[in-house]
């Protein structure tokens, strides 16, 4: 069985990259074969697991452009059980060279038919442009990083319309898996508001797990390694590790 | 004298809205007919000055499609001096529908011609796509906010390069006319490495102000208010008045 699933939010710096990085890591750890894919221009995620600017062909952008297939662009990274497709700057052009092309919004859905993954988690840039429109269309559902703040509230209106757009236009069996809270510092007045908001609008779509905001999780990449990897008992690395054990709960009840 | 200055970066949530509205408000208090232009889809910079999701029509879209003048839709906010250009949902279709058209990456500069304003500053959304292009098209120079962060600092190098590349093949006259360090923690370690390293490799483009880590900044939205008009003495907002004075004194040197 195999699910894929965005880490998507248009509003920059919510934790996208570093929920996609520590969630796939928590997944293969619990032996799931995993693929993270690494749909932002700028490579964040590439970046996280050691796969710097200059290690990053091939990556997406040839397999999009059916130069090569998804074997050959497929890496395995120094985790058991995950692999990576990386991106690179060229992706930046997707949207402009791929406007005029009638099935422009399911290019990365024809690209991962026939794969061999438990879960293919996809790292989508901040924006809601054709790149993150692909990830939707490619995906059975979608995972929102909501930062607590206020500006990330009043975006998630505009992420869930067009999530109901996808639905109607282009893919009727998408689904939001979820809303994860992140960056969460108890001593703020207003991510506590945040969080009393956001939980009581959005209820059961919110998980129980709140990413509390730990230096670790920003300190980690400059390792080239996951959080879990990096600081194994960190609390952001611990609050990952239980937010992956919900979403394995929530698959099971599925 | 019309100076035409862009907030950029096209990594996500580093402080551009923040900087941007703060900025503005400055510029304002010291007599300097600003005009903020919000080139987000988003809309942050609308909603910080009081526009909310409900106030945003007419915005920058029926500008750059050529509806409505530009007196039409500048607008006064409640801060003396300063006039805002809002931006609504409409301009995420901007890429698409323009990206056959020839002068695609000078719409928004053939819109702001023949403007009275001292200063006009634009908010850009976190990506290096056709609306950032605009904008930098359209500008004697750029501001980079950036978030002492691991991510941050690898992104600066291809933002450089685009700016770079849209200086040879578009704009030559195009300048970085700064580097601001944003959200500083002087507890945390890795915002102190971030500050080292890049004053020490762009030595004179970095702002000798340092905008520190302060709750007031990300409160004050919530209220349609800048931080300099919702809590003037709060060390966020002294510190963009710091930097404003910073700006203003550069420019008489040139
Ligand atoms: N819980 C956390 N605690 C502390 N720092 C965090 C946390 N989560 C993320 N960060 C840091 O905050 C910054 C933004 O996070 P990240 O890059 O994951 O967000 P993003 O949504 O992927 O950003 P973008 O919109 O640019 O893709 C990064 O520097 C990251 O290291
Ligand atoms: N110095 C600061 N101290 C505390 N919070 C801040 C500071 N600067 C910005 N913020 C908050 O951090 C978040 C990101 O800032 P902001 O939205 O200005 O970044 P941005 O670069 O414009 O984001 P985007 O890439 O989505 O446009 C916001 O919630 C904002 O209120
Ligand atoms: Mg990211
Ligand atoms: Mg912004």
């Amino acid at each position: 069985m195999k699910k894929i699933i965005s880490i998507a939010n248009q509003k920059g710096g919510v934790g996208k990259t570093t929920t996609t990085v520590n969630l796939c890591t928590a997944l293969a750890a619990t032996r799931k074969k995993t693929l993270l894919i690494d749909f932002d221009p700028q490579g964040n995620s590439s970046t996280s697991l050691g796969f710097d600017s200059r290690k990053r062909y091939p990556s997406i952008y040839e397999l999009l452009t059916e130069q090569l297939p998804l074997k050959t662009i497929c890496r395995q990274t120094l985790i058991p059980n995950l692999s990576i497709v990386t991106a690179s700057e060229d992706l930046a052009g997707f949207e402009v060279e791929f406007s005029q092309d009638e099935n422009r919004v399911s290019v990365l859905k024809r690209c991962l038919k026939d794969l061999d993954f438990d879960y293919i988690i996809i790292d989508c840039p901040p924006a809601l442009g054709l790149l993150t429109l692909n990830a939707l269309v490619a995906s059975h559902s979608v995972i929102i990083p909501l930062q607590c703040e206020y500006f990330a509230l009043e975006g998630l209106s505009q992420l869930l319309q067009t999530v109901k757009r996808v639905k109607k236009n282009y893919h009727p069996a998408l689904t939001v898996q979820g809303i994860v809270l992140t960056m969460f510092d108890g001593r703020n007045a207003l991510n506590k508001a945040v969080v009393r908001d956001v939980r009581e609008t959005m209820r059961s779509m919110v998980y129980q797990t709140v990413i509390p905001r730990n230096v670790k999780l920003s300190e980690a990449p400059s390792h080239g390694k996951p959080a879990l990897i990096y600081d194994m008992r960190s609390v952001g690395a611990q609050a990952y590790i239980r937010l992956a054990a919900e979403i394995i709960r929530q698959e099971r009840k599925n």
